[in-house]
């Protein structure tokens, strides 16, 4: 018997050190960068 | 060629970093790409930046990266904007 279509888990309990460290970074870099404008 | 962060570039023309951050993208799943990089941003802010402006420049840039990154299935991720209240 097939269960119910379950959507993709999301991962809600955000790991911030190690998950989308990359992005993290990035983000960072790119918010410090913004100078006037 | 213009470099502006809302138009999608090639891995050949993405610095380093953005390119693992793409990389990072590409392995979640389309419908988590959005809450993970609200996740990451939210991480960033935390690492203490108060500063309203950067922090609208951080969920700023997080908004157009699936689209940088040709993320399939996702655009933009419509993140709500900070908007400071009136100060009287």
């Amino acid at each position: 018997p097939a269960g119910p279509f379950r959507i993709p888990k999301c991962r809600k309990e955000f790991q911030q050190a190690q998950h989308l460290r990359a992005c993290q970074q990035w983000l960072h870099k790119q918010a410090m960068q913004s100078g006037s404008g | 060629f213009e470099d502006d962060m809302e138009n999608p570039q090639s891995p050949q023309q993405r610095p380093p970093l953005l390119q693992q951050c793409c990389n990072e993208l590409h392995q979640e799943e389309p419908l988590c790409v959005c809450p993970t990089l609200k996740g990451a941003s939210k991480a960033v802010k935390q690492q203490g930046q108060q500063l309203q402006q950067v922090i609208s420049r951080i969920y700023q840039t997080a908004t157009h990266l699936p689209k940088v990154c040709n993320i399939p299935q996702v655009s933009v991720c419509p993140f709500q904007k900070t908007m400071p209240g009136p100060s009287y």
